[in-house]
């Protein structure tokens, strides 16, 4: 495994644990999108289901089933834990999970490497965690108070796949890999998705000023 | 020839 890739791992790590932290030590959810989270178990749920078939490595065994207990956990402290569903944001988290499910499944459905059960859901979660993001983008561009917490979280989460671009080129070169469209143009998707959010995250932090998003 | 292609990553 390269530098890239155990960065992007870490990175991604390092967010979840951040909004754990800022659930439990608040007990607010306020800011973070439900739609978002439990589009990442969906994304989880359809990409991690080698889990029990293929082996690769401890490391990745363990990653998954912490992104998947995690993502999970996250879900249920925003649905049911009584006091951390009281914060949620529900009247400003509108999207509708549905718009990216359904096409993200269609273009899975049409656009993969091969016609297998578990190759489509793979192709799938990739798909459809490239726009996954979406929701919580769209919370944040209405709410008027986001927190620190909540601006380094979406940061982070948007960093790792960024780093996991570098690490397919660094691969390609080094692992005679071939073109892989479908998760490279997805990863380059979902980078591309947070540009805006990362000019204002950096000007915010560099300003000492709150983050604010413009409408 | 069935490569794990990208399945080794997260």
């Amino acid at each position: 495994m390269n530098a890239f890739r155990l960065a992007g791992d870490m990175t991604h790590l390092l967010s979840i644990i951040l909004l754990l932290l800022k659930i439990r030590a608040t007990k607010s959810c306020a800011g973070i999108s439900l739609k978002t989270q439990e589009l990442y178990v969906i994304v989880f749920m359809s990409r991690y289901l080698d889990l029990f078939r293929t082996y690769y490595s401890l490391y990745n065994s363990l990653m998954k089933i912490i992104f998947l207990g995690t993502s999970m956990c996250i879900v249920w402290y925003m649905r049911s834990h009584k006091v951390v569903r009281q914060t949620y944001n529900n009247d400003e988290d509108t999207f509708r999970h549905f718009f990216l499910v359904l096409p993200c499944f269609v273009l899975a459905l049409l656009v993969h490497r091969n016609f297998t059960f578990i190759e489509i859901l793979w192709t799938f979660s990739l798909y459809l965690e490239s726009v996954a993001i979406l929701p919580q983008l769209v919370l944040l561009q209405k709410s008027s108070n986001i927190d620190n917490l909540t601006g380094t979280y979406v940061f982070l989460l948007g960093a790792y796949r960024g780093l996991y671009l570098f690490n397919w080129v660094y691969r390609f070169f080094t692992e005679n890999h071939r073109v892989r469209w479908i998760p490279w143009l997805s990863g380059l998707i979902q980078t591309a998705i947070y540009t805006d959010f990362f000019y204002y995250y950096i000007r915010s932090w560099k300003n000492r000023e709150k983050l604010k998003l413009p409408a | 020839n069935v490569e794990p292609e990208l399945h080794d990553e997260l």
